[in-house]
C-alpha cells in the first residue's frame, strides 16, 4: 500500500545517507520540504532525486482553487500575510481517488446524481490537526448566466461491512441546501466540518462517502417555483482540510504574533475562525460592531 | 591594567591609534540578499509557489568587543576572551542569523493531492554576533 510503500522509502533514505542528515526519529516523511532538502544536502543522492518516479499530477482546476487560496494567504515574496482571521497553517485539497458503480440497493428512491467517492488521507500527519473540512464543488459556466440556483446535497458516509461486498453500504447520512447566485461563483464549498470531524479525529486514512448534488432554478425564498433541473455537468468534489500543523517545522502565527505584541494580549471576539477562501470578506457581527465602536 | 600600560597618555595621535582597535571591522557582520529560483534546484516540477524564494544569508566580522550593536550576549565578548587569551582553538564568534521570517509553500504531494503549507524560520532577516 502507499502507507507502507512511504514507509520504507523514508527507512532507505535514512541508511544511504550519513547518519548526521538522518530524520529525527518519529519525524514522518510526511513534511514536504524536509526530505529533498536533506537529499540535496548529500550530493551523492542528487541523481537519485532527479530520477524518482513522476508525480501524479493534479486536476487543474484544484491547482487553480490552491493557488488562488495561496494568493490570499500569502505575499508575492511568499510570507504569510498577517491577517489573524484565520488559524490553519496547513491546508490540504484531496482529489477523490476512485468512484464505484451504484447496486440496486444502494440507489435511494428519486436519487440520480448519487456519486460515490473515496478519499485517501494518508498524507495527512499526526500533528496535523483537523479545524475546517469542506467538499469543494467547481461549476462550468454552461448554466445561463444572472440565474438563481438552489442545491440541495445529501451526504452519506459508508462504512465498509464485510459482507464480501466490493462497495461498501450507507451508514449514516446528513443532508445540506444551500442557495447561491450561479453568476457569481465557480466554487460552491460545503463545510462538511461536523459531518466528518468523528471519521478523521480517529486518524481514518480512507474516508468512503456518496454525494447527491440537485440543483433546481429559483430561488425559494422569493417565491419563484423551482423550477426544471439544471443540468450542470458537475466533477466530483475535491475535499479540502484546514488544518493546524503543530510540528515545530510549522509556522505557528499565534507565537510570533504574541511574541511581536508588547501590550499583554486581551481577549477578543473572534467573528470567524478561518480566511473564507473564496473571497467573501467576513461580515462583523453587531458584536464586533459594538466592540470597535467602544474602542474607536 | 595591561592595555592602559600602553595606552599613550600625551599625544591624541597615539590615542587615535589606542581606539582603533575598538572600531568596527569594514565588512562587519551584516545580512546580505540571496535569491534562488526552485527551477535551480529542479524543483519547479511539485512546488506550485513561490516561484521565487530569498533566504538571503549572513556574513561578515564580528568585532572584538561586542554589545548591544548586535544585540549579542554577554557570553559572545567571553568567547572573544577565550579565544584570545586561552585558548585559540575555540573559534571566535560567528556571524549568524538571529531572527527569520516565515514562508508559505504550495506543493503537490506524490499521491497528486495539494498542500498549502506555512513553515517556520525559512527567511533570515536579522543577523548576530555570536
Amino acid at each position: 500500500s502507499p502507507r507502507s510503500r512511504a514507509h520504507v522509502a523514508s527507512e532507505d533514505t535514512n541508511s544511504e545517507l550519513s547518519p548526521l542528515l538522518w530524520l529525527p526519529k518519529g519525524v514522518r516523511r510526511g513534511y514536504a520540504l524536509l526530505p529533498p532538502l536533506l537529499k540535496v544536502l548529500s550530493d551523492q543522492e542528487h541523481q537519485v532525486w532527479t530520477s524518482e518516479a513522476p508525480r501524479l499530477q493534479p486536476d487543474s482546476r484544484a491547482l487553480r482553487y490552491m493557488k488562488r487560496l495561496y494568493k490570499m494567504s500569502a505575499t508575492k515574496e511568499g510570507i504569510p500575510k498577517a491577517n489573524k482571521s484565520h488559524l490553519y497553517n496547513t491546508v490540504r485539497l484531496f482529489a477523490p481517488c476512485s468512484e464505484c458503480k451504484q447496486g440496486p440497493r444502494d440507489l435511494m428512491k428519486g436519487d440520480i446524481h448519487l456519486v460515490d467517492l473515496l478519499f485517501n488521507l494518508d498524507r495527512v500527519t499526526g500533528l496535523e490537526h483537523l479545524l475546517k473540512s469542506v467538499l469543494l464543488y467547481s461549476f462550468d459556466t454552461s448554466v445561463p448566466i444572472s440565474s438563481s440556483v438552489t442545491c440541495t446535497c445529501h451526504l452519506f458516509v459508508k462504512e465498509h461491512d464485510f459482507s464480501g461486498q466490493v462497495c461498501p453500504s450507507a451508514s449514516h447520512a446528513v443532508a445540506f441546501s444551500l442557495h447561491f447566485e450561479v453568476r457569481k461563483r465557480k466554487w460552491v464549498e460545503i463545510d462538511v466540518t461536523s459531518f466528518l470531524q468523528p471519521l478523521i479525529a480517529t486518524n481514518r486514512r480512507n474516508i468512503h462517502m456518496a454525494v447527491n448534488f440537485t440543483c433546481l432554478m429559483g430561488d425559494p425564498h422569493q417565491s419563484t417555483n423551482l423550477e426544471n433541473p439544471v443540468n450542470m455537468a458537475l466533477v466530483p468534489p475535491s475535499l479540502l482540510l484546514y488544518l493546524n500543523d503543530t510540528s515545530e517545522q510549522a509556522y505557528h502565527r499565534w507565537n510570533s504574533l504574541q511574541h511581536r505584541r508588547k501590550i499583554p494580549v486581551r481577549p477578543r471576539q473572534r467573528n470567524s475562525l478561518l480566511l473564507d477562501p473564496s473571497g467573501d470578506k467576513g461580515k462583523e457581527t453587531s458584536q464586533g460592531k459594538r466592540a470597535s465602536r467602544r474602542r474607536r | 591594567d595591561e592595555n592602559t600600560k600602553e595606552a599613550p597618555a600625551t599625544s591624541p595621535a597615539d590615542l587615535s591609534e589606542y581606539f582603533k582597535q575598538f572600531v568596527f571591522p569594514q565588512n562587519e557582520c551584516e545580512l546580505h540578499n540571496f535569491r534562488l529560483s526552485f527551477s535551480q534546484l529542479k524543483w519547479d516540477k511539485w512546488i506550485i509557489a513561490p516561484h521565487r524564494y530569498s533566504p538571503q544569508y549572513c556574513k561578515g566580522d564580528c568585532p572584538r568587543v561586542i554589545r548591544h550593536r548586535y544585540g549579542s550576549p554577554v557570553h559572545t565578548m567571553v568567547q572573544n576572551i577565550i579565544y584570545e587569551k586561552l585558548d585559540p582553538s575555540v573559534p571566535k564568534p560567528s556571524c549568524v542569523p538571529a531572527e527569520y521570517s516565515p514562508l508559505s509553500v504550495l506543493t503537490i504531494e506524490p499521491d497528486g493531492s495539494i498542500v498549502y503549507k506555512e513553515y517556520e524560520d525559512m527567511i533570515a532577516t536579522k543577523c548576530t554576533c555570536r
